[in-house]
């Protein structure tokens, strides 16, 4: 049986312009895995869920997308020992998001690998700090923008997550400002002195395993009434 | 001394028809991740008077079906969904962003007059 299948207007409700030809599929975090299928599960069993409210993020919303970071490394000037373990521009591209929705939720999360795959010993931390607006030419370190975030962390398990939400509407207001965010990693303990081959060897590792992305749950006005709104 | 029901195959009446779309089929599976393919039931068949009692049907439908035994320029009453419920597609796009969107009265689960 063959469909007179009127693919345009199918992709456009659903807020696509083609048909996408992705080259890779991206992984797809379990936070959204476990969204679908509590939403199908519902669905099967005939309960009826408030569509435009996300329960497991907490959050208005119903559309949720994974933004995959297309920044890229920075390498210092300095001598290897006296550098961050690792500098990096994290750029997320919000053009997905149209004008008419409303964000409720922007979180990035910094995956930096199984902790297993580092073996610095457990007395040194990780001190991450978040610039936004960072200026950065020719992929050399850029100028200091607005500090955003400067955390000090023992070797994580799994992923960091930070609220970006003012930052992400500041984004999506006006796109012109959305020059990406400088991440910059330091080890707590780091000696200064001689070259320590196995940490330079973890900062190697940790340029290969870091994944940075962007969840971002926005509402639409014109498929979520208010009606939809919690239930007081 | 009832009037012989006329005998109305159950395959013409008002009833929900199941069509499931794989996505597969139109090559969709390269970028749509879940689910495999979509429910696309519709409803169709005849809202005879003598049955709008039975097929789920409204007392508008009865009203209606009675006025078009009466006049059979007034139309039928129609065969419609009675109960939806959503779907949920998780998808990439042209950037490698990962979609989940919810969209409701998507699917349709029972019909009626």
């Amino acid at each position: 049986q063959t469909f007179q299948f009127q693919e345009h207007a199918f992709l456009q409700f659903l807020g696509l312009d083609k048909v996408p030809s992705p080259q890779k599929f991206q992984p797809v975090p379990y936070i959204l895995k476990k969204i679908f299928h509590d939403q199908e599960t519902a669905a099967t069993i005939g309960v009826s869920r408030d569509l435009c409210y996300v329960k497991e993020l907490g959050v208005q919303g119903n559309i949720l997308r994974l933004l995959p970071d297309q920044g890229f490394f920075l390498y210092s000037k300095n001598l290897p020992q006296a550098s961050p373990c690792l500098q990096k521009l994290l750029y997320f591209n919000l053009s997905a998001v149209k004008d008419e929705e409303r964000l409720t939720m922007a979180q990035l999360g910094l995956d930096l690998g199984p902790n297993t795959y580092h073996n610095l010993g457990p007395d040194l931390e990780l001190v991450l700090s978040l610039v936004q607006e960072p200026h950065v030419w020719d992929r050399s370190v850029p100028k200091p923008g607005k500090m955003f975030v400067l955390q000090s962390v023992p070797w994580p398990q799994g992923v960091l997550h930070f609220n970006l939400l003012e930052v992400a509407k500041d984004w999506s207001n006006s796109p012109q400002k959305n020059l990406g965010l400088f991440l910059e990693i330091l080890v707590k303990g780091q000696r200064d002195s001689g070259v320590n081959f196995q940490l330079e060897d973890t900062c190697a590792r940790l340029r290969c395993s870091l994944h940075a992305s962007l969840l971002v749950v926005t509402l639409n006005p014109q498929q979520c009434h208010s009606s939809s709104r919690k239930r007081r | 001394a009832a009037i012989p029901a006329p005998k109305v195959s159950c395959k013409n009446l008002c009833h929900r028809h199941q069509l499931f779309i794989n996505f597969r089929d139109l090559g969709w599976h390269k970028w749509i991740i879940a689910p495999t393919g979509f429910m696309a039931n519709y409803c169709h068949g005849d809202c005879p008077f003598s049955l709008t009692t039975s097929l789920n049907g409204s007392n508008y439908a009865f009203m209606q079906a009675l006025m078009h035994a009466v006049d059979p320029a007034i139309p039928q009453a129609v065969c419609i969904p009675t109960k939806l419920s959503p779907i949920s597609m998780l998808y990439q796009d042209n950037d490698d962003n990962v979609i989940l969107r919810h969209y409701e009265d998507m699917v349709v689960d029972e019909c009626g007059c």
